[in-house]
């Protein structure tokens, strides 16, 4: 599986995903890959996540829309309960990186292994995952650019 | 100058670490780099997100390192079905296609379905002649055939005693 998200100049977000499934699989079976908000979501209000690991996993956990629905839910808290208070950028992307984080280990709770990657509003190109490794890579206009597998 | 950003990947799993010796390594973070760059590009010229994503996810289908498009893994039955989706995060339009065999790249189909379609996701047969009326061309199934994916169907079914072990319901 492979997939890519991002965040543009004029504060769009985007996720993709896209996969040739698993090895042997029968009977047309899918995975999280082409389920929209199992493998795919972007919502600018949240996020945008594009996942990889064992489908079935991130079908029932419903991953990429787990993680933006559960950013979603803490910037409306946090609005209504200080309006007005300015939240700490570096503390929204331990957040962001929090959520992620959580939900992965929902995923690993069921049983499940694999990885996500998202992009926030604010610019943050996050990974989470529970395997030995996983092909990655960001880059922002603030000069990231790195590629890793391990 | 307004701040933009971008993440890929390629898949995870459980990788040996001794066994990518320093060639593969290379390989994979060059194909790693390719689609990086081809999706910065978009974001750093203005373009948008949902242009970038495609730039990056079209560079690995087409690569076949990775579990998408050219090098896609085989199914029971020695075939290549591809799934691919797209969701835009400014009006959370989204587009989602499954099964198709036909189609070099799976991440444009399912963005066609997703700006000139009125559904989300479509499958199989029908994405194919979907893909067909709007122009796409017809992809030998050879083309994402390769020896090393094929070599894995062999290895899994070798271990598989039975067809039923293939249908466990968790992945």
């Amino acid at each position: 599986t492979v997939g890519a998200v991002a965040l543009d100049r004029q504060g769009n977000l985007a996720a993709a995903t896209s996969t040739g499934g698993m090895t042997g699989k029968r009977w047309g079976r899918v995975g999280d890959a082409p389920i929209i908000g199992a493998g795919t979501y972007a919502d600018n209000r949240s996020c945008a996540v594009s996942a990889t690991g064992w489908g079935e996993y991130f079908i029932r956990v419903g991953v990429a829309h787990e993680i933006c629905a559960r950013l979603r839910a803490r910037q409306e808290v946090l609005d209504v309960l200080a309006a007005g208070m300015e939240t700490d950028p570096v503390v929204k992307t331990v957040e962001a990186q929090y959520f992620a984080d959580a939900v992965m280990a929902d995923v690993k709770q069921l049983g499940g292994d694999g990885g996500v990657i998202l992009v926030t509003p604010e610019g943050y190109a996050i990974f989470s995952f529970n395997t030995s490794g996983m092909y990655r890579g960001r880059a922002t206009s603030a000069g990231v650019n790195e590629v890793a597998i391990f | 100058m307004p701040r933009w950003s971008l993440a890929i990947h390629g898949g995870a799993g459980t990788l040996d670490k001794a066994a990518m010796t320093p060639e593969r390594r290379a390989e994979y973070e060059a194909a790693l780099q390719a689609a990086l760059d081809a999706g910065a590009r978009v974001l750093a010229e203005g373009g948008s997100a949902i242009d970038a994503v495609k730039a990056a996810v079209i560079i690995m289908e087409d690569s076949p390192l990775f579990n998408a498009g050219k090098g896609a893994v085989f199914t029971w039955e020695g075939t290549n079905e591809l799934d691919a989706s797209i969701m835009d995060g400014r009006d959370r339009s989204a587009g989602a296609v499954a099964g198709v065999k036909t189609v070099k790249n799976p991440i444009l189909l399912a963005d066609t379905v997703r700006t000139q379609s009125e559904h989300v996701m479509l499958m199989g047969a029908g994405a194919e002649a979907f893909a067909v009326e709007k122009g796409f061309a017809v992809t030998p199934p050879e083309y994402f055939a390769t020896q090393a994916r094929r070599e894995a169907l062999e290895r899994m079914k070798a271990k598989q005693l039975s067809a039923l072990d293939v249908d466990h319901k968790f992945g």
